[in-house]
């Protein structure tokens, strides 16, 4: 299957991984 | 001794892997050398450090473009995925470089990353969006312009997903039209 995302699942990961 | 949410250890991985390039505008070089790609990327995380170290497209000088293109493929016409195609158009007014692009560029790019066009996803090559005294464009292009479902349908997710009221119409260009056009604007294929 595709591997899709919304919109507020994408925002939701802007700062949350900084340090990878 | 709390245990991380495992969500945030792991890198989320995309559909497809995406190139972002940058079109720097130097008359003293010719088109292809002023076209250069920035970084690739497959994971959403990737996606957000690139996004987040490079000046929003409002901040970017006149002449300059931001493409973002599925891997492989590059943001020009002549490319073998995109010379039968066309894109989606958005023409911004100056007002709009403060007001709108920013958000409407950073909204195509959760579109293309995250595959909001679905069964269309496979159409879609990438967007272009370029910064110009006259006025900015944002736009979606596809590999082939003769797909009219198909088209239409990025067409629509595209102006749902910016928000574009109803009564704005955006156009479909093909390439090839752009191409050969005799004023300074390609007929429509297609409006929604």
């Amino acid at each position: 299957g595709k591997k899709q995302y919304d919109r507020a699942f994408l925002l939701q990961l802007q700062f949350a991984n900084e340090s990878l | 001794v709390s245990i991380p949410d495992p969500e945030l250890l792991i890198k989320h991985p995309l559909h497809n892997r995406w190139a972002l390039w940058y079109f720097k505008n130097d008359k003293t070089k010719d088109w292809h050398a002023n076209l250069k790609v920035v970084t690739a990327f497959d994971t959403v995380e990737d996606f957000w450090a690139l996004y987040n170290h490079v000046l929003p497209a409002s901040k970017i000088a006149p002449g300059c473009d931001y493409s973002l293109f599925k891997d492989g493929i590059q943001p020009m016409w002549e490319d073998e995925r995109n010379k039968r195609g066309g894109r989606w158009l958005i023409n911004l007014n100056k007002r709009q470089r403060n007001m709108e692009l920013d958000s409407f560029w950073l909204e195509t790019l959760l579109c293309l990353i995250g595959e909001a066009f679905e069964e269309q996803s496979d159409d879609v090559c990438g967007a272009v969006v370029n910064i110009r005294n006259k006025g900015d464009k944002l736009s979606i292009w596809t590999h082939d312009a003769t797909r009219n479902e198909a088209t239409m349908r990025v067409g629509r997710t595209l102006k749902d997903r910016l928000n574009i009221p109803r009564d704005i119409t955006i156009g479909f260009q093909a390439h090839s039209d752009t191409m050969t056009k005799a004023g300074s604007t390609a007929k429509n294929r297609f409006v929604v």
